[in-house]
This record gives structure tokens, sequence and C-alpha cells, in this order.
């Protein structure tokens, strides 16, 4: 959709070869699209990361949990999105718009797309107890975005 | 190069932090439970009955079937069986809920000679920010009485402080009263909601509450007679108060 690109082809000379552009990201799409160069590990993928509120020495106010499993996203957002992880809509358009541009552009970013929440069982300073809910505190999925 | 990144971001997460990393670890979390700093508490009893009642309703709203007594009626007001159990009344208030919290009473055992009447003072002043209470309890809990008074009924009231004075009685207000057996056992629950809203607004009005019981006659009658604990009894049967709250707005985490 860049006007700049379409001016300058008007521009070149027309050949009968259609040149494939020498950039690597064409060679990455082709890959990818036969499914050749995903490899499963470099997905976008959940990480556990165990917050261990023993560890962090706060058992003489915190009553409940012991810790909770926070977990963390890692990966990478390889084209294509869907054979193996979550990706929204927009990522597909992401990816698009980055091998167009991928020196302005980013890729889709690895990133949680389901998170819920934990409760908290703990005393205040004056040994009151306190439960309180903490809303999107553990991710429960991630995705490409 | 991936697979390098990879085991070093997993070996990051496994091995055991630095006591910077620790304190840099534990601020952050602490922001996260948006609390300003850890709380220190005096030495806290857990096996007090606010602690007890409150770990039985972190076990609740962990339950999967909690959400469904959201929709079922009221618990008898009287609580029999486990002496903590919470009620399908505060199964429903929890799952309104985005906070709960117990409150311990203020006054020392000696500071309670009285015969006829308990006093209780709970410090509701220290909530924390943004939060507006949908309901509070006050939770008296009654032994069961073997003695000569088995078949006998008695009348509970719980009365608000309003005023006190040296040379004669305090005003009250009476929050709530019912009827109870000798023979009955479990946690009474009186409703404070109205009350705890207005000691949160005007801290300096809150003066306690007071619990008289009386016979079926009228007559005043020394509520551990009739198996009342108050706070010289067994810790895990002692009053307390416990309220819920909704979050009244965005909590915005400040920039540091």
């Amino acid at each position: 959709s860049a006007p700049g690109h379409k001016q300058r082809n008007q521009n070149r000379p027309k050949t009968p070869k259609h040149t494939p552009p020498s950039s690597q990201e064409a060679l990455r799409l082709a890959e990818a699209a036969e499914n050749v160069s995903v490899d499963p590990k470099q997905g976008c993928k959940k990480h556990e990361l165990y917050v261990s509120f023993r560890e962090l020495g706060w058992q003489d106010w915190i009553i409940a949990p012991e810790g909770y499993a926070a977990y963390y996203c890692e990966g990478e957002c390889a084209f294509p999105l869907n054979s193996y992880m979550n990706a929204t809509n927009h990522a597909i358009v992401q990816t698009l718009v980055h091998f167009i541009n991928p020196d302005s552009v980013p890729k889709p970013c690895c990133a949680p797309t389901q998170l819920h929440g934990i409760s908290v069982l703990y005393f205040d300073d004056s040994s009151n107890v306190i439960l309180k809910k903490y809303r999107n505190m553990v991710v429960r999925a991630c995705g490409c975005h | 190069n991936f697979t390098m990144e990879s085991d070093l971001s997993s070996a990051f997460v496994h091995r055991a932090l630095r006591s910077q990393e620790r304190r840099e670890v534990q601020r952050e979390i602490l922001s996260v439970l948006g609390l300003p700093r850890r709380p220190r508490p005096h030495s806290p009893e857990r096996r007090t009955a606010a602690p007890i009642y409150m770990l039985e309703l972190y076990n609740a709203a962990l339950e999967p079937a909690a959400s469904g007594f959201s929709r079922a009626a009221a618990a008898p007001v009287l609580a029999p069986a486990p002496p903590s159990a919470p009620t399908r009344r505060d199964q429903r208030y929890l799952s309104d809920a985005d906070m709960v919290m117990s409150f311990v009473n203020m006054v020392e055992p000696d500071e309670d000679p009285h015969m006829f009447h308990q006093f209780h003072r709970f410090d509701l002043s220290r909530i924390p920010e943004g939060e507006a209470v949908t309901a509070a309890e006050f939770r008296v809990y009654k032994d069961f009485v073997h003695e000569r008074y088995e078949n006998e009924t008695f009348h509970v009231s719980v009365y608000q402080v309003l005023r006190e004075y040296d040379d004669r009685d305090s005003d009250l207000f009476l929050l709530d009263s019912r009827v109870i057996w000798a023979a009955e056992e479990g946690w009474l629950v009186f409703d404070l909601t109205a009350t705890s809203n207005h000691w949160i607004l005007h801290p300096g009005q809150n003066l306690g509450l007071l619990l008289v019981l009386e016979s079926a006659d009228g007559d005043r009658v020394n509520p551990r007679v009739a198996g009342l604990v108050g706070n010289q009894g067994p810790q895990n049967k002692q009053p307390f108060i416990v309220a819920f709250f909704r979050a009244t707005g965005v909590r915005l985490r400040s920039v540091r």
C-alpha cells in the first residue's frame, strides 16, 4: 500500500522475469510457508515461573498461598502463526506489514492472551487479616499479538 | 543461538537470587499486590477465630462450587458444626467482594470486668484506599450450656456506644437483637454494615459495641452463663468483625 513503492515500480523498466527481493525476509517467508524452518521450540510458549512467598521470607505475614505459578511467555512469533500457537487477528496483520517493511515494523510479540486471578490471605500491621482478590496475576495462555 | 538463550533463561529462573535481586523481586511483587511495603504484624496468632474463619473463606473462594452458593438462600443466623465455617450468606458476600477483612478486638481481656455485658472495640480506620464496605458482621460464639439453663431462652442485644460519661451509663443505639436457646451452639452473626460504614467515615465516633444478655423475664444475665464467649474465652471462639469490600474504582499503580 506504500505509494512510494508503486511510483518506483512504475519508473522501472519492465522485465519478463520476476526477481524476488534479495532480503532474507522473502526467503524466510517462503520457507515458513512450507513449514520447513519453523522450529516448534522457537514458538511462543508458556513457561513456569513459580513465585514462592516462602522463599521470599514472607511466611510471617502471608497466610496463604505458599506461592503461585505466575508463568511467562517466551518465543518467536514466526509465520504461519496459527500452526502452533494462539494468534490474534492483529498478529496476522502485524506479520504481513512486517514482511513488507521489516526495518520499521516489528514482528508480533509473544505475550499473554489469557490471564486469571489469585487470592492472597495475609496479616496487616495490626494483625487484622485481609483476603484480597488480585486480577490478571497468572498467565493462562500465551499467544501472538 | 535460540537454544542457548532458552537454556540461559531457564537457568536464570531457577538459580537462587542474590540478596539485591531478592529485594528487587520483593519490591516488584509488593507493587503488584498494591502494598507500599511489607506488613509487619506483631507476632500474629493464627489459631484465633478470625484467621481460622478467613482461611475457611479463602478455601471456599478456591472451590469452583463457591459461585453456586451465591444463588442459594441465606443460611440460618446461628451456624452449627465447624466453629468458623462461612455461611452461605458469607459465600454470597464473598463472590461479590474484591476484598474481605477481619478485625482484631482491641479490648484486652482484663479491660472488660463487667458481669452483665461484654464490651468490644474494633479499629476500622486502617482500610486500604479505594475500598467500600458492602457488608459487615459482628460474630460471637455461643457455646452449648449443659447446666440448669438448658431449656431456657435468652434475649441477646448488640448496641453501638454513642457517647460515654464518667458519672452515668453510656448513650447506646440498639443495632440488633434476637432470642436464643441455651442449648444452641455456633456463631451468632449480627449485621454491622451501616455501623461499620459510619465508623469508617467518622473514626472518632467508634466507641465500641456492647453485648447485653437478658433472661426471658427481662433480668440481666452474665453472657458467660448462657455460653456467649468473650475476650477471656478460648482463642478460636473469640468475637471478631468481618467486613466485605468492593473496589470503588480502577486501581492505578504509582510510577516508580
